[in-house]
């Protein structure tokens, strides 16, 4: 088995050489873990696991790196190892967003992003890859779905000084702020996402298609107490029975507030909180201005 | 608030430079200022004791404009077209900018048909274009758009440069608002009086009946 | 102080809070 192990990995890192990385991969996986006949470290295991996960991944295949990384998972919790410990992380990350999971990925990304040393182990951490792990962590967070969770991480996001600098941060204030996003700052956009992000769906939008549609109703229910189908087709450019559809499943999923009659083809946004809580929040912001202007008196000396 | 902040610095920008200019060199200042897309106000600048010389020298429409601004509406502009020079189009839309302001100031709910013709727009996507972009995102006001009613929900509008006349309404409003406040308050002060007392009647009431059932009891036993 | 004044201009379009038909319902 030891001579086995050792003609693998040179095999692997042959293949490696060629960007072969679903065969480096393949090569790799037929090593034995678990054997009965000799001892395998631990970290040996971990070490493998990931690297595989890692080879499928260059090639976008996200099931077989699931598979491995899953296998990890249960190894690392209990590894000392500061390298392998960052590079499962980063795989995760990697697999969950390329498995769509946005929001978890985005999470993930933020969480690397945020590592204090510049060195692990024989590893050095450069800014730039941090910088990396936190655009990967906006864009995840625009292409997520719309609704409550979204706006949390957007907050989160938004509030971190260091988004200032990326060059992805003109949408990300938008979206924060729930603003509607038109054409060309979408196309923009899409410029920078990696082709997963851009994958077609079943009904024909894609990944990114879906992700501005549902955020620019979410903007939508913001401006608007009501608003007719075909008027919301055309503010988002799609059909107005598909705009129905995606409102349809957003109410359904609680990601946003309203209702549809269907006979008069019109969405109605509800607030979120009632007409008196509403009024409340008025109040509350007419004192707040007073506040504000008694303040300006008092600085003048008036 | 944020409004003010904003323009703050920009209007000392623009009063420095009037200060330091006289006649037809006050030209690209007014220009540049009613074309600005953070400034909304023009009574600091209509101030500066150089811009006010302008009036009644040939230079006078340079001042014209910046009134217009300051206090007048597209409607107004139509009205005096040939009197100033042609607005450019960053100017065009700041004075309709000015002009929902206008229209916030007398009506918390702007009907889409009375917005569509003070600002001479065709369609209601346009008109809501319109409210979304260049009002609602640039901060000046903020409601909701009502398609089934067709109407504007106006939450809250920047305030615009006074005209003159207009403070005495100002201060009649806040009157208003301080007599109703403190009627208020004394009706409620009556209210908790009124709650206080019929607690303390019912309270004595309550104890005055423990009483007399103790009192039957005792003599039934 | 214009800038105070604008102020108070833009307080006082804030009463009333809410006009519509559901608010008074509510409100009553």
């Amino acid at each position: 088995e030891e001579q086995a192990l050792i003609i693998r990995e040179k095999l692997a890192d042959l293949y490696e050489s060629e960007q072969q990385w679903s065969k480096a991969a393949q090569m790799l996986s037929g090593i034995d873990l678990d054997s009965g006949m000799r001892a395998v470290d631990d970290n040996f295991k971990l070490s493998k696991c990931i690297q595989i996960a890692r080879l499928y991944l260059e090639d976008d295949d996200a099931v077989n790196a699931e598979a491995f990384i899953n296998k990890a998972s249960f190894l690392v919790s209990n590894s000392q190892n500061e390298v392998l410990n960052l590079q499962y992380k980063v795989c995760y990350a990697r697999i969950l967003d390329m498995k769509r999971k946005f929001l978890e990925a985005a999470l993930r990304y933020y969480d690397i992003s945020q590592i204090e040393k510049r060195q692990i182990g024989d590893e050095e951490i450069d800014e730039n890859a941090l910088e990396q792990a936190l655009s990967a962590a906006v864009t995840c967070t625009i292409l997520a779905g719309a609704g409550p969770q979204r706006s949390r991480v957007l907050a989160t996001l938004y509030k971190d000084e260091r988004c200032s600098k990326l060059k992805i941060y003109p949408i990300l204030q938008k979206v924060y702020l729930e603003r509607i996003l038109r054409k060309p700052e979408i196309d923009a956009f899409a410029e920078e996402l990696r082709p997963h992000q851009k994958a077609s769906l079943p009904d024909k939008f894609t990944v990114l298609d879906r992700a501005m549609i549902e955020h620019n109703l979410l903007s939508a229910s913001k401006l608007y107490t009501n608003i007719r189908f075909d008027e919301l087709g055309t503010l988002l450019g799609i059909d107005p029975q598909k705009a129905e559809k995606i409102a349809s499943k957003m109410i359904y999923e609680d990601r946003m507030r309203g209702s549809i009659d269907q006979v008069e083809a019109v969405i109605h946004f509800e607030d979120d909180t009632e007409e008196l809580q509403q009024w409340d929040h008025q109040i509350s912001g007419l004192c707040q201005a007073l506040n504000d202007i008694l303040d300006g008196m008092a600085k003048k000396g008036l | 608030m944020d409004i003010e902040q904003k323009q703050a610095e920009i209007i000392d920008q623009f009063v420095k430079r009037a200060s330091t200019c006289k006649g037809e060199a006050l030209a690209p200042i007014v220009l540049e200022a009613t074309s600005n897309p953070s400034l909304f106000a023009f009574s600091e600048i209509l101030a500066v004791p150089s811009v006010a010389e302008l009036d009644g020298t040939s230079n006078s429409v340079y001042l014209d404009v910046l009134r217009l601004f300051a206090h007048g509406t597209w409607a107004d502009y139509k009205c005096i077209t040939g009197r100033i020079p042609e607005l450019v189009p960053d100017q065009v839309l700041k004075l309709k900018q000015l002009t929902v302001l206008t229209l916030a100031e007398t009506n918390k709910v702007l009907p889409y048909d009375s917005l569509m013709q003070e600002l001479d727009v065709t369609n209601v996507r346009e008109l809501e274009d319109f409210l979304i972009n260049e009002c609602m995102y640039a901060g000046i006001v903020r409601g909701k758009l009502d398609q089934l009613k067709r109407c504007f929900e106006v939450q809250f509008a920047a305030g615009r440069d006074l005209r003159p006349g207009q403070l005495g309404n100002m201060m009649l409003t806040l009157s208003n608002w301080l007599n109703t406040s403190e009627n208020l308050l004394v009706s409620i002060q009556e209210k908790i009086k009124w709650a206080d007392k019929m607690g303390e009647f019912e309270k004595k009431h309550r104890k005055e009946v423990e009483e007399r059932v103790e009192e039957v009891k005792k003599s039934l036993s | 102080e214009n800038s105070l004044l604008r102020q108070v201009s833009s307080l006082l379009r804030r009463l009333p809070a809410i006009e519509s038909e559901r608010f008074q319902d509510d409100f009553l």
